[in-house]
């Protein structure tokens, strides 16, 4: 009976048919968001929840969501690797061509608050690796990109205030999209580009954000976009919740005191939450401190003490985790490991799943295995050590990657440099 | 950059306390709910 129940522990046992759940099956929301005041319902832009799930969209390409997802890891290595001498080249690194956004049906998280008064309600793909808050903007002077709700138009807002070049929100501009402010007619104009070129461009504005009727924040500094173009297929633009003074929790501290919390829902047919302030917080969460990095002040740095697979503690060296450092980050899809971590999981991994058949790498995934025909698979457990005691088993959806059932396969992958 | 969510987190209450200068975590289950 032990052995059982240390078997339970130490592994995940999985129903196949859940890794591919039916798009038809009714949402289910999240009680938390739906109880608390300063929450917002998480939804998968495609999945039964979203209410701008547009029939054009095809259902998402997994190898160019995962080709994607090393630009943006490119993007934020070149980023914080200054230091290196081989550092990552920003253009040959991001050749990826920005597309209009509805080609791509990827599966983003989005919220959805209301902007301006009278308030519109927009639907936004929230990231903690970005600060600045951007929407698209009428008339649109260059271009906008095609999106669900009715693009925003500032001129029918009240509240809206255009921010003058020479404040100091202006100034502040540059830590929050790496390029400073310009000047229109004494209006600030701001320009963010992403690491798959995706970008926009407009002015930096103040507006009213409507999180819940009872959750009202006056004069938010925002972008206002009248030249956007990307991945964003269908949303109305970004919310940043990085570090940095222009991020949402940064300008509602007064009210929040910079605390937020999310989950993320593993299924489209699941809304998650992400909630602003503390209320509703469990009891049972472990906390490890944000480590700050060097050029990426305005990531949320981690320090990983260690990694068990099945319940077994890898035997990797500490340096390997603080030589390189770590960050969390919402819009990563697949988390990178420095090389030595990585192949010690793999390793692990593979060993304790020697029974299934494996089959040839996807994308940036080698660890794959073909598992037609089965109704069940049994996973180890993994869970991550952080420092000041901190140990995060991860869900069992937070193990595996599926692109179908012969190809099911670790949803980790190793960085190419230690330094990374 | 390319705007996904990420699966390792899926599922966990991330709790962000920035005031704190710290980061949490907490099982949720399977859908969040």
């Amino acid at each position: 009976a032990q052995e059982k129940q240390r078997r339970a522990i130490d592994s995940h046992t999985i129903q196949l048919s859940s890794l591919f759940p039916s798009s038809s099956s009714p949402c289910v929301l999240s009680t938390r968001a739906s109880s608390t005041k300063s929450s917002l319902h998480v939804t998968h832009r495609h999945g039964t929840c979203s209410r701008i799930t547009s029939a054009k969209a095809k259902s998402p390409d997994h190898a160019e969501i995962l080709r994607l997802d090393q630009a943006r890891v490119n993007s934020i290595h070149s980023k914080l690797s200054k230091k290196l001498t081989d550092r990552v080249r920003q253009s040959k690194s991001t050749d990826l061509p920005a597309k209009d956004g509805s080609t791509y049906g990827s599966g983003n998280f989005v919220v959805t608050l209301g902007i301006g008064t009278p308030k519109h309600d927009l639907s936004l793909i929230f990231d903690t690796g970005s600060d600045l808050t951007w929407i698209q903007c009428e008339p649109c002077v260059r271009t906008c990109y095609s999106q669900k709700e009715p693009i925003f138009n500032p001129s029918s807002s009240s509240s809206y205030h255009n921010v003058s070049c020479s404040s100091a929100e202006c100034s502040s501009l540059s830590s929050a999209t790496g390029n400073s402010g310009t000047c229109s007619a004494s209006n600030c104009v701001y320009g963010i580009q992403y690491g798959d070129q995706s970008f926009s461009v407009g002015f930096l504005a103040k507006e009213k954000f409507t999180l819940t009727a009872s959750n009202v924040f006056d004069g938010v500094n925002f972008g206002c976009g009248e030249n956007n173009q990307g991945l964003f297929t269908g949303v109305a633009g970004l919310l940043g919740l990085g570090r940095d003074k222009l991020s949402f929790p940064s300008q509602t501290a007064a009210t929040y005191n910079k605390i937020f919390s999310y989950c993320l829902p593993s299924s489209a047919s699941y809304t998650g939450h992400l909630t602003f302030g503390s209320a509703g917080v469990s009891r049972s969460v472990k906390f490890t401190p944000i480590s700050t990095i060097t050029d990426g002040t305005s990531f949320y740095g981690l320090d990983i003490v260690g990694i068990s697979v099945g319940g077994q503690k890898l035997a990797i060296p500490p340096t390997v985790f603080s030589t390189p450092g770590a960050l969390i980050d919402s819009g990563t899809v697949i988390s990178r490991l420095p090389p030595k971590a990585y192949a010690a999981l793999r390793g692990a991994f593979k060993a304790k799943m020697s029974q299934y058949k494996n089959t040839s790498a996807v994308s940036i995934l080698d660890t794959c295995y073909d598992l037609t025909g089965l109704k069940t698979v049994t996973i180890p457990t993994v869970s991550f050590y952080f420092n000041g005691g901190a140990v995060v088993q991860l869900g069992s959806k937070g193990v595996l990657y599926a692109f179908k059932m012969s190809q099911v396969c670790l949803a980790f992958a190793g960085n190419s440099d230690d330094n990374n | 950059a390319a705007i996904f969510g990420n699966v390792q987190q899926q599922t966990l209450e991330v709790v962000y306390d920035g005031a704190a200068g710290r980061v949490g975590f907490a099982p949720n289950g399977w859908g969040c709910t």
